[in-house]
């Protein structure tokens, strides 16, 4: 799976997903991906939202709307509400994986809880960063 | 003028540096470090937040080193059957695809089906007749093998084992 969340000089957030799914999956088994609040989410009034890792977890923790949810209700900052779905709830019933999320204010957050995850950032007037483990 | 941002990822799993060649280390250092700073470059033209993780993932779905597009995983059937989505943070708007074959970059896909059709999910054939209607690139098959994934496939072809990409192999789970 791989994913880009970005948000642009009008201040708009986005978020785009796209895997290949599983190995060796059958009865076309859909995972997160293309579910709207589980592996991909934008609004511009918390933050834009991409996931990766074991779909079916993501799709029953509602993982990418929960991160909009804690900012928007109970005014978690984007990393704190990402360390909390990520690294507490998913971990709590089994769910490895990570996300990358942005703010219109151009936070970025990158969080997973597996040995590593693909990632890159890169913010006006900031070096590009790529890193792989943990 | 707000500032901009761009983030990416190519999947997470147990990757770790005893799993990956130097070779290997490099050449996904190499690819992502491409990815992002082409999006971030329409976001520095003044370009909007959706061209620039769409130009994003585009550039990721094009190498085969990630699990998506022509990097894609094989199916029980030796097929590649791929999702997407897209979402707009301004209107809330958002377009999706599930199961889907021989579309070349499927985030164009979700695009399209964002933009141009009154849903947010299309599947199947169904989708992939939407992405004909819409002139969106096809490839064959043979396009999407990739011989390194191929040999992931092999080991579990025949077993109920399914596997992420970048994790050991796990139970099958039946939800």
């Amino acid at each position: 799976t791989v994913g880009a969340v970005a948000v642009d000089q009008e201040g708009n957030v986005a978020s785009a997903t796209s895997t290949g799914g599983m190995t060796n999956k059958r009865y076309n088994r859909i995972g997160d991906t293309p579910i709207i609040g589980s592996g991909t989410y934008a609004n511009n009034q918390t933050c834009a939202i991409s996931c990766t890792g074991h779909g079916e977890f993501f799709i029953r923790a509602v993982v990418a709307y929960d991160v909009s949810c804690l900012m928007e209700y109970k005014g978690y900052t984007l990393q704190k509400a990402c360390e909390e779905v990520v690294l507490k709830k998913l971990v709590k019933f089994g769910g490895e994986g990570g996300l990358i999320a942005v703010t219109p204010s151009a936070e970025v957050a990158l969080v997973f809880n597996s040995e590593g995850m693909y990632r890159a950032s890169k913010s006006t007037g900031e070096e590009t960063l790529v890193a792989i483990y943990k | 003028m707000h500032k901009t941002a761009i983030a990416i990822h190519g999947g997470a799993g147990t990757i770790t540096q005893a799993n990956l060649s130097p070779e290997q280390d490099k050449a996904y250092r190499a690819a992502l470090k491409k990815a992002v700073e082409a999006g971030h470059q329409v976001l520095e033209r003044g370009g909007s937040a959706l061209d620039a993780v769409e130009l994003a993932v585009v550039h990721l779905e094009d190498s085969p080193l990630f699990n998506a597009g022509r990097g894609s995983v094989f199916t029980k059937e030796g097929k590649h059957e791929m999702d997407a989505a897209i979402m707009c943070g301004k209107t809330l708007e958002a377009g999706a695809l599930a199961g889907v074959r021989s579309i070349k970059n499927p985030v164009k896909l979700a695009r399209a089906i964002m933009e141009h059709s009154d849903h947010v999910i299309l599947s199947g054939y169904g989708a992939e007749e939407f992405a004909l209607s819409y002139g969106l690139e096809f490839a064959p098959e043979a396009y999407f093998f990739d011989k390194y994934r191929y040999e992931q496939w092999s080991e579990v072809r025949d077993s109920d084992i399914f596997m992420l990409d970048h994790t050991a192999q796990r139970d099958e789970k039946f939800g």
